[in-house]
C-alpha cells in the first residue's frame, strides 16, 4: 500500500524540490518503488533528474481533461524511479479548474488507480497555496514539511498549519504530518539555531533528527540533472538525505 | 513623478524580499522618497523593517474595499521611508477577487492618488504569477528581476518572460525590464558563473553591473528587524546594495 507524501512549503526556496528528487533517489536505491510527481509549473524536480518540459501528456491533462494517470508515468534512467513531469500548460491550468466542484479532488482520485503499484508517492508542491497544493495536500497521507534554517522561512509556518488544518478538517481527514526537516542549515551562524529551537518548540517530536546543511553540492547537482547520490555520493548534502530516508522507514 | 517598480520573480527564494528591503532602505537614507509595498501574503518585507502582520488595514482593503491608499500608508522609523504591509487577511483575496473584471488593475488606480509623493514605489511580489503579481506588473513602470545564481532559477525565467509579454500587451503596454539583478553568487562554484554568462546572453545590457553576493549578513539582518544598512553597514551585503541603488539611480 503506498505512501503519498507531499513535499510542501508556501515559502520560496526552502528545499522542496531538492528534497523531493533526492529522497526519491535515494529510497528508489534501496528498493523501493517510488513516483515522484512534480506539480509545480515551474518544473524543477523533473529538471533534477535530467527531464525537460515538453507538450507530452503530463499531470496536466490528468487534472484537466481526465486522462488516466498510468498514460503520464515516466520510467527515468534510475531502477524503481518514476517519474511525472510537468508540461507546459500547466501554469495556465489554475484558471481552468477554477469552477469545478471537484477541483482539490482531482488528484486523489486519480491517484487511486496507481497507488499500490509504489511504495512511496512524492509530490513536489509549488511555493504558494494553491489549487496544486491542495490537492496534493487532498491526495497525501502526509506531509513533509522543508523549513530553512533562516528567518524569513519561520514566517510562514503558521499560515501553512492553518492551510493544514483547512485541508484536515474539510478534505482529507487523515492529513497527517509526516515531519519536519530543517533544511539549509548553516553552522557559521547563530540564525540556524535559534530557527531550529523555534521549529521544536513549535513542532517537537515531528522535526527530523536528521538535519540537512548547506551544502553547494546540492545545489550543482541539478545543473547536472542528477540526484545528489549521483553527482557527489560522499558530499555531507547527499550523506544527510540518506539519513534521512533511514529516518523516514524507520518512522514507519 | 514617481517610479513604480515591482521586484518580482516566480522562483521561490531567490532574493526579492531582500533586494526590496533593501534598496528601498538605502534610497531612502539618500534622501529620495520611497513607499515599499508588500503584495506577498507571507509580509516579509514588512518584517524585514520591524513590522509585524496585524489586522490593521492594509492591501488587502484596497484590493477588496476600494480603500483609498493614503489610508494604509505608514511611515517607518527611517525618514523618506514609508511602507504598506500587509494584513492576516490577504492569503484569501486571490479567490475573492476571480470574478472582478479590473481585479488586475486595482493596485494601479489605487497608486494613482500619491504616485507622486514619492521618488520610487517598490512592490515585492510573492513566489508566483497570481492575481498579485499581475496587479503589480499593471502598476509599474519597470520590473527589477533578481536572479538567484544556481540552475532551477534560471529555468522560471522562460515563463516570467511570457508573463511580462502577456502584461505587457494586453494591461501595460509600457512596462519595461528596469534590471535583472544577479543575487546569492557564490565564488566557490562555478555553477554561479554559468548562470551570470546565461543571463547576460539572454537579457544583455539589462543585467545589472552590480552583483549581489551569498553574505551571511543578508539573512540575519531580517531576524533583527533590520535593513543591512542599519544591521551592518561594512558587510559586503549593504556595500552591494548602495551600488546597486547608484546603478540604478544613473540608469535614471
Ligand atoms: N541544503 C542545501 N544547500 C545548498 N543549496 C541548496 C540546499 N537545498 C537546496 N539548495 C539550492 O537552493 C535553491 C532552492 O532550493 P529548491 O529549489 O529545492 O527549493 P524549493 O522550495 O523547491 O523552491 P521553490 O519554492 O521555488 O519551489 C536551489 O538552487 C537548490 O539547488
Ligand atoms: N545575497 C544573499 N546572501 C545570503 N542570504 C540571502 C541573500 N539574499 C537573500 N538571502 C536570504 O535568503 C532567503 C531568501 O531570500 P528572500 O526571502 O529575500 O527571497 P524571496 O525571493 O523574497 O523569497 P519568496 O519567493 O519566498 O518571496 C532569506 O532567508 C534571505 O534572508
Ligand atoms: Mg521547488
Ligand atoms: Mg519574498
Amino acid at each position: 500500500m503506498g505512501k503519498i507524501i507531499a513535499i510542501t512549503n508556501q515559502k520560496g526556496g526552502v528545499g522542496k524540490t531538492t528534497t523531493a528528487v533526492n529522497l526519491a533517489a535515494v529510497l528508489a536505491k534501496k528498493e523501493n518503488k517510488i513516483l515522484l510527481i512534480d506539480i509545480d509549473a515551474q518544473g524543477n524536480a523533473g529538471s533534477g533528474l535530467g527531464y525537460e518540459k515538453s507538450d507530452e501528456k503530463s499531470i496536466y491533462e490528468v487534472l484537466i481533461e481526465n486522462e488516466p494517470i498510468q498514460n503520464v508515468i515516466k520510467s527515468t534512467e534510475y531502477e524503481n524511479l518514476d517519474i511525472i513531469p510537468v508540461n507546459i500548460h500547466l501554469a495556465g491550468a489554475e484558471e481552468q479548474m477554477s469552477e469545478a466542484p471537484d477541483k482539490n479532488l482531482r488528484l486523489k482520485n486519480a491517484l487511486r488507480e496507481v497507488r499500490n503499484i509504489y511504495d512511496f508517492i512524492f509530490i513536489d508542491c509549488p511555493p504558494s497555496l494553491s489549487v496544486f497544493t491542495l490537492n496534493a495536500m487532498a491526495a497525501a497521507d502526509s506531509v513533509i514539511i522543508p523549513l530553512q534554517c533562516e528567518y524569513y522561512a519561520l514566517e510562514g509556518l503558521a499560515e501553512l498549519l492553518k492551510t493544514v488544518k483547512f485541508v484536515q478538517q474539510y478534505v482529507n481527514n487523515d492529513l497527517k504530518i509526516e515531519g519536519v526537516l530543517l533544511t539549509m542549515y548553516n553552522t557559521t551562524t547563530n540564525l540556524s539555531s535559534d530557527v531550529m529551537e523555534q521549529a521544536i518548540t513549535y513542532f517537537k517530536d515531528k522535526v527530523y533528527k536528521t538535519i540537512i546543511p548547506r551544502n553547494v553540492k546540492l545545489a550543482e547537482a541539478p545543473s547536472h540533472g542528477l540526484p545528489i547520490d549521483e553527482y557527489d555520493p560522499r558530499s555531507v548534502g547527499a550523506k544527510s538525505y540518506e539519513k534521512l530516508a533511514v529516518e523516514l522507514i524507520n518512522n514507519g
